[in-house]
């Protein structure tokens, strides 16, 4: 049985699509089947692995809202994808109304999960209702966030958000784990966070930490996963590196 | 009669909340009166002034479900604040069976509008309820974008909406101009996003362009603008130099 990893962080541009985009490469890379769901009505990750417009028109809001989707191939082997269409916009307001809102996701992706070993869901950057199903269909949540200090007050936000969705609708959710990204060794602010997040999160922190690194900006505007634009490059290799450190937890019995 | 500047994009992390405070800072320096509303749950603005927890007590959810609202004094002479506070987190949700929902925040600023110059709303990443009474009650909307791909993808989601804002609830709203952030002068992607924007909105993207500049990310953890902070930093003067471009605009009849 695969296992349902949202990522999520309502901090925007904390690195949340990037993460989900080179991690989910690199897992397929090292023959895990993967499946991302790209839950953000921006739509970044269906951009990232170079999908053309056509192929959203049936996707994560279908899938909200009950229809059959059948994930689509991207250009790594391995990995599917269910992109998001322009209507999932409007999603939240639709759902507000109706019964037993925040499992409409979890109830969609049941199926899938003997498909494949690993499903990301890619979250918008808010606490809304995309996010709560997010939330209540995962095994646990990954949260990637920037050593600033707006990103480490945004943190028991998030915490707060995760109590409740246990105490609510899924009480058997996790933390997978905090990664940390666009990390400059260089900057004293960025070094007194990570000592700031490892001294209070411990082990759940991981040790694998993405560099700031131009080429993972860069490989997005190609359509492509860092790992094929770039796989020398200081990114491509932190994400293989966070991948084998994920397999390696995975593994322990 | 003063001007509301709603700064919004959905995009996550491009600069909205600290544009908001170091510009609103900017120009009350310069003898401008200027109030800052903090329409995002996470705060962040309210956090970027030092406020403390208490001073969150009453602010623009009050503002939004129609109580009577006084702003608070910061640090910076001459510039009032309306701190965020949790329960704006579920002000979304309540906000969706109310009749004129979008009005709210527009009702609520109109007494404000004779004692101030300025008034900016700092919006969240998304193009909710929140963002939608930030655009329904403005005058012009100012867009901080980084100049990364993701974020040019994004512009056209935010023009739709604007657009639809303009049909529906406010005929008269303009651009008010485009701020690119965090600029990397070495970055070639970073030069050629900017050259794309230019060349599509001309005039209205600001000849100030914010430089990344590490003083600008550790003055919120001093709870000060970046002005108080270190004013000589690159970060500062490139909002010091933006502010009087603004004016500038302003007093050309
Ligand atoms: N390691 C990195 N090095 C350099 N740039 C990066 C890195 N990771 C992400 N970026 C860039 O930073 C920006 C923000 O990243 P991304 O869009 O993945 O964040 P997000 O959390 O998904 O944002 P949102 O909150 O809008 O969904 C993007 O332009 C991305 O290309
Ligand atoms: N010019 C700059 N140089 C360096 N860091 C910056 C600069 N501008 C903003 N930052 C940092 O980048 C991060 C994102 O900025 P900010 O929080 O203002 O963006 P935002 O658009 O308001 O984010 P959100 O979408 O979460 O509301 C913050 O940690 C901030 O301190
Ligand atoms: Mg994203
Ligand atoms: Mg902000």
């Amino acid at each position: 049985r695969g296992r349902i990893i949202a990522v999520a962080n309502q901090k925007g541009g904390v690195g949340k699509t990037t993460t989900v985009i080179n991690l989910a490469t690199a897992l397929a890379a090292c023959g895990a089947t993967v499946l991302v769901v790209d839950l953000d009505p921006q739509g970044n990750a269906t951009t990232g692995f170079g999908l053309p417009d056509e192929a959203r028109a049936s996707g994560s809001y279908q899938l909200l809202t009950g229809s059959k989707v059948e994930p689509c191939e991207t250009i790594v082997p391995g990995l599917k994808f269910i992109p998001t269409s322009v209507d999932l916009v409007g999603a939240e307001l639709e759902l507000v109304s109706e019964g037993q809102r925040e499992y409409k996701l979890k109830a969609a992706l049941e199926p899938f999960l003997v498909r494949f070993d690993y499903i990301f869901i890619d979250c918008p950057p808010a606490l809304g209702l995309l996010t709560l199903n997010a939330l209540t269909a995962a095994d646990t949540v990954m949260v990637p966030m920037q050593c600033e200090f707006f990103a480490l007050e945004g943190l028991s936000h998030l915490l707060q958000t995760i109590e409740r969705v246990r105490a609510h609708s899924n009480p058997d959710l996790e933390i997978e784990g905090f990664v940390l990204t666009m990390y400059d060794r260089r900057n004293n602010l960025c070094r007194s966070v990570e000592s700031d997040v490892r001294a209070h999160f411990g082990a759940k922190v991981y040790t694998s930490v993405i560099p700031r690194n131009v080429r993972v900006s860069e490989a997005p505007s190609f359509g492509k996963p860092v790992l094929l634009y770039d796989i020398g490059c200081a990114g491509a290799q932190a994400y293989i590196r966070l991948a084998s450190e994920i397999m390696d937890l995975d593994s322990v019995p």
